[in-house]
């Protein structure tokens, strides 16, 4: 453990905190993108599909049921309590291609032919891509709530943190996973166009808006 | 190479 994968978790923390903070608070899950959250239910169920079968760590045990639990609860709160609330009309994209393009990574660049070690590349390949729907539908509305932009964000500073952390372990651990990297550099870009925008006006106290 | 490959991250 180091410090930017410390920070890079709490971040993720952070992130889900504010997004179900957000959802009961204003009664509303309006300019969330339930297709997203669908995406982390599947990332985090094939990730983390040997929870109870491989131990690793007090940490990374609770973690992963936290992660799990959190992202069927936000997609069940959006199903259900507040499913009038949603915006299906502008939540549009279309996440068949994720899933089949993640399935065809997953299957080309993987550790090993096992089924464990193929769900865990296919959940690496998706997660680098699930915010695309929540991307997208940001930019059809052309602005947002701030506590939104503050939850797209940390969930962005999570994945960008384990850059550096990439960077430690392979100098001082001698540990490097191709796989995780790439796919974690791509989504760090994904995300580098709504950073920017994000420094630009919400960080000078101004509303999200796309320019 | 590991019979097990250990992914200790999140």
């Amino acid at each position: 453990m180091n410090l930017f994968r410390l920070g890079g978790d709490l971040a993720h923390l952070v992130s889900i905190f504010i997004l179900l903070q957000k959802i009961t608070a204003n009664k509303s899950a309006a300019g969330i993108s339930i297709k997203t959250q669908i995406l982390y239910s599947i990332v985090y169920v094939t990730r983390y599909i040997d929870v109870f079968t491989k131990w690793i760590s007090l940490y990374t045990f609770v973690m992963k049921l936290i992660f799990i639990a959190s992202s069927f609860y936000t997609v069940w709160l959006m199903h259900n309590t507040y499913k009038s609330t949603q915006n299906p009309q502008i939540d549009t994209f279309k996440i068949r291609y994720l899933i089949g393009g993640s399935i065809i990574m997953a299957a080309i660049f993987n550790h090993k032919l096992t089924f464990n070690e193929l769900v865990w590349s296919f959940s690496i390949w998706l997660e680098s891509v699930a915010i695309l729907p929540q991307l997208f539908m940001l930019q059809r509305t052309g602005e947002a709530e701030n506590i939104t932009v503050h939850y797209i964000f940390a969930l962005g500073i999570y994945r960008a943190l384990y850059i550096p952390n990439w960077v430690y372990r392979w100098i001082f651990d001698q540990y490097f996973d191709y796989i995780a990297t790439v796919a974690g550099i791509i989504q760090t870009l994904i995300y580098s166009d709504f950073f920017y925008v994000y420094y630009q006006r919400v960080m000078k106290g101004k509303k999200f808006e796309l320019p | 190479e590991p019979e097990t490959i250990q992914h200790d991250e999140l």
